[in-house]
């Protein structure tokens, strides 16, 4: 999957890939604070060839918030609900929303699905349905954040350790091994890192075609610009 | 060699008077709503007159929508008049000795509808009965039932029923008490995705009990049980001819608790047989009660007695208690219905008081009785008064009569005026199992306060919009007109409650797209949609007619006759008039259809029948008036 993160107050963005092996469960957002958790599961292409790089998406999200007793699981099937024992399923094929003091869930049937917690955080989970009889691609799932500006400075994950602003200079750009995408060098995090300016797609709006996010592109697992590395964001389950 | 000769039914020498011919039941359902059609062929070879019966039963929520006989190429149709019309007919022609046709409960579910006519020698009459019903979904499925019984070997009968359903059919069932088991592959079942066709034509040799004989095995019930597919969503809207029908059950939703006060009948009446199979049913009952409901017991004679005092949570040792007190409820005393059920109501008022029940919880009173009132207030009307002001639309009350002589106009204004519905408890065998089999249908609510909304300048003559509860296993069904011409789509929004959230489903459909699919099917009768409008329609009028206050309910009934006239359905408000051929004069019949409030009587006779009798002796028939 790819990330695109804000930096210096929205004016620009980063982004980069995290290459993981299917059914590989990662954590993206954790709030120790507010006990809340979103984990996505990777799915692969449908076919896997050989000395070929091998694409991932998130198949499966899981957000758990302890605290008010909910859990979602978003799978590119279904969604499903559990609120203390109560566990309603939601067909992606309906529009619907289910709402509680605490929390809300509204489903744009075969589109997206946005959730609120509170006045803690609003994401917004979008479903690519890709032609079932394709031969390799699969649906697969897109995770946007709309607002954590209740979720603590303790939180952390992929995109959670990005809800503080980041600030990040960038100095030195430079043509780049490929034409029309130019190098630069960014400080962020105490690091020195080598990027490469390029495009990144948000399907929110446009969830076939995507709209082209300008932003700079962090090679290698997104090192140096994400905490630690790739596996230390592996967990063992959705939930 | 020797000729083969196809077995007929005037083999062995006994060549049958009134023969039986053709017997057809062709039925065609369309989400939900079916039109049935039963063509019956007898044909007459004796040298004399005889007289031919047609007799047959259909559901008591059908409606009869079309009769006809055809003599010497004749037809005489059926015409559905005000039901005061059709009588004033009726009586002219009793008043001249002529005889009547008439329709009349029959057992639990069905009504028998019965004409005969005398037939010349070596003529025909051609039968044809035409019935609708929506199919009402009930415990998870909907069932579809035909009672056969020609009571002789018929050289063509038939039963096709072709079903289609938008939402695809989940599964289906066909059940025949008659067939043995080595004759249930007649029955052929072909199901594939949104359609479905049930056929069984028997040969003679097949319909015979044994190999040499002329009893047929035909005689019973022939069910066709389905449900469609379905999931948590708005449900399934169809558009046909401008016509909108709006299905509404979720799945995937959790149960919501329930709190229920049984308020049980222990009177003299009810000594013996009934009182033993009350326990019966109440511990089977209360052993299947989920732990996170809630219930009380209040048992009365002349006198009240709540169980303890208070509502338990039906825990396991609680419901240990519980069953032991109900095992030893015995029958005495008179019968005092206002102070228990006003005290039921009171009991789960004290209970929300001291929060000991769930904030969002289904609460009713179910009241199982067997006769009057006639002990404390005994005056019906006061009663209900009482018990609505009491419960004032918090609690559901459902009334279960139990037995001949209870009095059910009263219990069902009682239950329908608070939220529930009446049912008859047969005085039976399984009366235990119909006990369970009511409690069963409300024992598992899902959604609260469920509202469907539709834009408001787009439809109109909406059916009920709003309901109070949905339970597992049933259905909401809205239909309405489409007023909107312009319309591109409808949006359906149903807004309800589950047991902690607020719901929201929505649906929009392309009218253009939903008339399409619908008209592009060869199952359906074009006009099906605006029928089943107009049937719901009908059917929620005649219920919100028994709890109407005078003005109210004269305007319901013009409404009623009006679209029963309109669309040709023999209510409980009209009658079916027609006119038969017997020799020189006509004679006139009258078919009305009897209401759940007539005295129940035990069936004798049933079935899709033809008889026979001498032309002079006829059948003594009696008016039978459902109003």
């Amino acid at each position: 999957p790819h990330f695109i993160i804000s930096i210096n107050d929205r004016s620009d963005a980063i982004c980069f890939n995290i290459d993981g092996k299917p059914g590989a469960i990662l954590n993206v957002v954790t709030d120790p604070s507010t006990d809340f958790v979103v984990n996505g599961e990777l799915i692969g292409e449908k076919k896997i060839e050989k000395n070929v790089k091998m694409n991932t998406y998130f198949g499966k999200f899981g957000i758990v918030n302890t605290q008010m007793g909910v859990k979602v699981e978003v799978s590119t099937k279904m969604i499903t609900v559990f609120h203390g024992v109560e566990k309603i399923i939601f067909p992606w094929s309906s529009t619907a929303s289910l709402t509680k003091e605490s929390f809300s869930i509204s489903i744009v049937k075969e589109k997206n699905l946005t959730l609120t917690m509170g006045d803690d955080a609003t994401f917004v989970i979008v479903l690519h349905r890709v032609w079932k009889n394709h031969p390799l691609h699969r649906d697969f799932l897109g995770f946007y954040t709309l607002d954590s500006h209740r979720l603590s400075n303790r939180t952390h994950g992929l995109l959670g350790q990005f809800y503080r602003e980041v600030n990040a200079e960038i100095y030195n750009i430079r043509p780049g091994l490929d034409q029309g995408k130019p190098d630069a060098t960014m400080i962020v995090k105490g690091h020195k890192l080598r990027v490469t300016r390029g495009y990144q797609k948000d399907y929110r709006l446009d969830p076939k075609r995507g709209t082209n996010i300008p932003c700079w592109f962090v090679h290698y697992n997104g090192k140096g610009f994400i905490d630690g590395i790739p596996t230390d964001y592996v967990v063992t389950s959705l939930f | 060699g020797r000729t083969l000769k196809k077995r007929s039914i005037e083999e062995h020498g006994k060549k049958m008077d009134l023969e039986l011919h053709a017997m057809k039941i062709e039925s065609k359902v369309t989400s939900r709503f079916a039109h049935t059609v039963v063509i019956s062929q007898v044909l007459n070879r004796a040298n004399v007159s005889k007289e031919a019966f047609f007799e047959i039963e259909l559901p008591k929520t059908a409606f009869i929508t079309n009769f006809s006989m055809t003599l010497d190429g004749v037809t005489y149709v059926g015409v559905v008049k005000e039901k005061e019309v059709a009588q004033k007919q009726y009586q002219q022609a009793v008043s001249r000795g002529q005889t009547a046709g008439l329709v009349k409960a029959s057992g639990r579910k069905m009504e028998k509808f019965k004409v005969s006519v005398n037939i010349g020698t070596k003529k025909k009459v051609i039968f044809e009965l035409t019935y609708e019903e929506l199919l009402k979904r009930h415990l998870g499925a909907y069932e579809m039932q035909i009672r056969v019984k020609p009571q002789q070997l018929v050289n063509h009968f038939q039963i096709d029923v072709h079903i289609f359903e938008p939402q695809g059919i989940a599964f289906l069932n066909v059940d025949a008490n008659f067939l043995t088991n080595n004759l249930t592959s007649i029955v052929k079942n072909t199901t594939s995705g949104t359609k479905a066709h049930v056929s069984f034509k028997p040969t003679l040799q097949q319909q015979r009990k044994c190999p040499d004989c002329h009893e047929t095995i035909l005689d019973g019930d022939f069910i066709i049980k389905y449900d469609v597919n379905r999931d948590l969503s708005a449900g399934s809207v169809q558009i046909v001819n401008g016509y909108f029908v709006h299905h509404f059950a979720p799945a995937n939703l959790a149960r919501i608790p329930k709190n229920v006060i049984f308020v049980i009948d222990h009177s003299g009446s009810m000594s013996g047989t009934k009182m033993h199979q009350t326990n019966e049913a109440l511990v089977k009952i209360l052993g299947d009660m989920d732990t996170k409901d809630h219930f009380g017991i209040i048992i009365f004679d002349d006198t009240i007695d709540t169980w303890k005092g208070t509502i338990f949570q039906a825990t396991l040792e609680n419901v240990i208690e519980a069953k032991k007190f109900v095992k030893s409820i015995s029958a005495r005393g008179g019968t005092n219905i206002n102070d228990p059920m006003v005290s039921a109501v009171r009991l789960l008022d004290k209970a929300y008081q001291d929060k000991q029940l769930p904030e969002r919880s289904v609460s009713m009173i179910i009241l199982l009785t067997d006769g009057h009132p006639n002990s404390g207030e005994s005056d019906p009307t006061r009663i209900q008064q009482n018990v609505k002001n009491a419960a004032n639309g918090k609690y559901n009350v459902y009334c279960l009569g139990f037995g001949y002589d209870v009095n059910y106009n009263f219990l069902e204004k009682m239950a329908l005026e608070n939220n529930g519905v009446a049912r008859r408890i047969y005085e039976d065998s399984d009366a235990p199992l119909q006990l369970q089999g009511f409690y069963d249908e409300v024992a598992n609510p899902l959604l609260l306060d469920i509202e469907f909304q539709y834009p408001e300048n787009a439809i109109s003559e909406s059916t009920q919009a709003n309901f109070k509860h949905l339970f597992a296993g049933s259905e909401i069904v809205v239909a309405g007109k489409i007023v909107d011409n312009s319309l591109d789509y409808l949006r359906a929004d149903v807004v309800a409650k589950t047991a902690n959230e607020n719901l929201t489903l929505q649906a929009e459909v392309k009218v253009s797209e939903a008339e399409n699919i619908t008209q592009q099917q060869q199952y359906i009768f074009g006009d099906f949609t605006e029928r089943l409008w107009a049937y719901l329609t009908i059917q929620q009028l005649l219920e919100k007619r028994i709890s109407a206050e005078t003005d109210e309910k004269k305007n319901l009934t013009d409404r009623i006759l009006e679209l029963s006239l309109k669309y040709s359905f023999v209510t409980t408000l009209t009658s079916m008039v027609v006119t038969k051929p017997e020799e020189n004069k006509n004679n006139t019949f009258v078919a009305d259809k009897p209401s759940e409030d007539e005295k129940v009587t035990r069936p004798s006779f049933s079935g899709y029948s033809m008889g026979v009798s001498s032309r002079f002796q006829r059948p003594v028939y009696s008016y039978v008036d459902s109003d």
